[in-house]
């Protein structure tokens, strides 16, 4: 049932995703800031499927020369790819402390044993600024084998650019900047290159008291 | 490519991409 309702394609679906900050509140007990976070979710065949936006409507967000956005999606599968939309929550005060942790932890699961690949592209007027590249193996759990990208250090780069973020003083000013900001997370099967996930990620800063929010759609050609 | 310099208010992208969802 995730298929078409979640992030998932035939062969992998996502589980959870989260940015945050943690810091220590004493020596044991850290207070852990949300900066965005998309959580288990369970869609049944009752619930709709994703909204879906056109694909050509953002590949200028994103890398568009060989290898781009456009080349990926024309390699397909197409069921394999996603934009998510997210308001972060940057209701938080940063200081320099090298106590502080940034980090991205995401999961992942498959019912076939396999090594992925997740490449992560951080894009200014898309074109690439940064990348990490990370492999990860398997482990079989309950039936299912679940990869698990686990407190992956955000880059210096992220940081200065949530600080410099942070730093304006009106949202209208954030959102502004992150009109040209975008990222790019391609999941390839190691061994055979196959794109198993490819999620454009596009953001906003959160007005709610709630927290950070997101929408995913599917991204086809019509 | 051709969208380049488009804000992305003038794209033709679903009305939920500019609501915020108000879930907690």
């Amino acid at each position: 049932p995730w298929q078409g309702r979640s992030i998932a394609s035939s062969r992998l679906r996502m589980l959870e995703f989260s940015a945050f900050l943690e810091q220590p509140q004493d020596s044991e007990t850290f207070n852990k800031h949300l900066f965005v976070h998309i959580g288990q979710s369970n869609p049944s065949y009752s619930d709709a499927y994703l909204e879906s936006v056109d694909i050509r409507q953002i590949y200028d967000k994103f890398p568009e020369k060989k290898g781009g956005l456009k080349d990926l999606f024309d390699k397909g599968p197409h069921n394999a790819f996603f934009l998510v939309k997210f308001w972060a929550d940057l209701s938080v005060n940063l200081q320099d402390d090298s106590s502080f942790f940034y980090g991205v932890s995401s999961q992942y699961e498959s019912s076939e044993n396999m090594i992925i690949t997740s490449s992560t592209k951080v894009c200014s007027f898309g074109k690439q600024v940064v990348e990490k590249v990370e492999t990860e193996f398997a482990r079989f759990e309950n039936g299912r084998y679940v990869f698990r990208i686990h407190r992956s250090p955000l880059c210096e780069y992220m940081i200065n650019f949530i600080h410099k973020l942070k730093h304006l003083p009106e949202k209208y000013m954030m959102n502004s900047v992150l009109e040209n900001f975008t990222i790019l997370q391609v999941v390839t099967n190691k061994d055979t290159l196959e794109t198993l996930l490819c999620i454009a990620y596009v953001f906003e800063v959160s007005t709610s008291e709630h927290g950070a929010q997101h929408h995913i759609y599917r991204l086809v050609k019509d | 490519g051709v969208m380049d310099q488009v804000p992305m208010r003038k794209r033709q992208l679903p009305a939920s991409f500019w609501e915020e969802p108000r879930l907690t």
